[in-house]
């Protein structure tokens, strides 16, 4: 594994502790999508499928449970904590799922590899990360204050996939490894869709302000 | 000739 795959894992392996430090111990969700975490469940389960079929391994194995088990717990407390869920603001989150996992589920239909359950649904979750943090980055901009958790969360989300593009690019020039289009352009597209927010965190980081998406 | 493709990421 190279240096750049391992800063990838920890990053994403932070934000998922930065989130939940946020939910357990501030007992807060407030400025966090349920939409978006919901959408990571299905990702998570949809890729991990091969969970119990196939052994990479033991890091491999122990950080899909992880990201399985943390998914449907961070899901968990927004919906059912009776602390937690009262600062869920549910009246900014309105993306709809079905707008993101009806075209991702047709193009995995379409655009996959082999057309078995395996790689359809494997497929059907590289599609359907590139674009889940969607209604995360709409909440952000319908919110006034972004506190510095959610903000640091959600940079640490978005590097993850910027430190797998290096990955991927090692890989591919110095482990020789093969072309790999659809985790590539689905990866770079996830990252470009943080751009914008990229952005505006690194500008408030430099002046020392409060981080504000403009609407 | 490339190496095969592996799913060993996450």
């Amino acid at each position: 594994m190279n240096a750049f795959r391992l800063a990838g894992d920890m990053t994403h392996l932070l934000s998922i502790i930065l989130l939940l430090h946020k939910i357990r111990a501030m007992k807060s969700c407030a400025g966090i999508s349920l939409r978006t975490q919901e959408l990571y469940v299905i990702v998570f389960v949809t890729r991990y499928v091969d969970l119990s079929m196939k052994y990479y391994s033991f890091y491999n194995s122990i950080m899909k449970i992880v990201f399985l088990g943390t998914s449907i717990s961070i899901v968990w407390y927004m919906r059912y904590h009776k602390v937690v869920k009262q600062t869920y603001n549910k009246d900014v989150d309105t993306f709809r799922h079905i707008f993101l996992i009806l075209p991702c589920f047709v193009l995995a239909l379409l655009i996959n590899r082999a057309f078995t359950v395996i790689e359809v649904l494997w497929t059907f979750s590289l599609y359907l990360e590139a674009v889940a943090i969607l209604p995360q980055l709409v909440l952000l901009q319908r919110s006034r204050n972004i506190d510095n958790l959610t903000g640091n969360y959600v940079f640490l989300l978005g590097a993850y996939r910027a430190f797998y593009l290096l990955n991927w690019i090692y890989r591919f020039f110095i482990e020789n490894h093969q072309v790999r289009w659809i985790p590539w352009l689905s990866g770079l597209l996830q990252t470009a869709i943080y751009a914008d927010f990229f952005y505006y965190y690194i500008k408030s980081w430099k002046n020392r302000e409060k981080l504000k998406l403009p609407a | 000739s490339r190496r095969k493709i592996s799913k060993d990421e996450l």
